[in-house]
């Protein structure tokens, strides 16, 4: 399940 | 922040320096397909919409605005200064196929039903195909100049390093975006005709040309 992260990917 | 993002970070800031060193150099856009760089300027507008309200760190927001102006400078180069050598006649791949059916798709599957999520699922489903028109351009013309096979392997290789990126943060982080990684793997195997023709190729010091 996708960790609920900020989006800090460019 | 790991080796592999970090890498695949400079590998797409390379590409892109190399495509605009290519354009200003030869001050020519010819093999270079306007259709790919409108959908890749409309990719970092939709994706990075959240550069002002959500702050993450000075390096993302140094290298989204780094993006997006290298992008637009890309079609001002192309659409304006250098319009003569734009290749229109080779450029011919229906964006309309691409962009309405990956907007439809941002519709019905995201994390989210709000906004920016859309838009971002929007952005990260286009960025998997917008390098078509461009493929499709050299298939066209069946050759491409060696520095646009660089930008192109440069390219690449950034989302490529971007699945061992996600690999990493899947292990050590519990991390996992479902949407990413398989837009991403589409995006990367799309490259692989040309990964292999580049390697068979251009290492060897060869003109990249299709076989015909």
């Amino acid at each position: 399940k996708k960790k609920k992260g900020k989006k800090d990917e460019l | 922040m790991n080796v592999f993002r970090l890498t695949g970070d400079i590998a797409h800031l390379l590409a892109i320096i190399l495509l605009l060193m290519k354009i200003w150099k030869t001050r020519s856009c010819a093999g270079v397909s306007g259709k790919s760089q409108m959908m890749f300027a409309l990719v970092f507008t939709t994706r990075y919409l959240d550069l002002i309200t959500n702050f993450i760190s000075l390096y993302n927001t140094t290298m989204k605005m780094i993006f997006i102006a290298s992008s637009y400078g890309t079609l001002y180069l192309m659409f304006l200064k250098f319009r003569a050598t734009y290749d229109s006649n080779h450029d011919t791949f229906r964006m309309e196929f691409l962009v309405v059916p990956v907007a439809g798709l941002s519709f019905l599957v995201n994390h989210d039903f709000s906004p920016l999520e859309i838009l971002w699922t929007f952005s990260i489903y286009l960025e998997s195909v917008a390098i078509l028109p461009q493929l499709f351009m050299i298939s066209k013309t069946g050759e491409a100049e060696t520095i646009t096979s660089h930008y192109l392997f440069a390219l690449g290789s950034y989302r490529a390093l971007y699945i061992l990126n996600w690999v990493y943060r899947f292990y050590f982080e519990g991390f996992f975006d479902l949407i990413a990684v398989v837009a991403g793997c589409v995006q990367t195997v799309l490259y692989c005709d040309f990964f292999y023709l580049y390697i068979t190729k251009v290492w060897k010091g060869k003109k990249l040309t299709l076989p015909a």
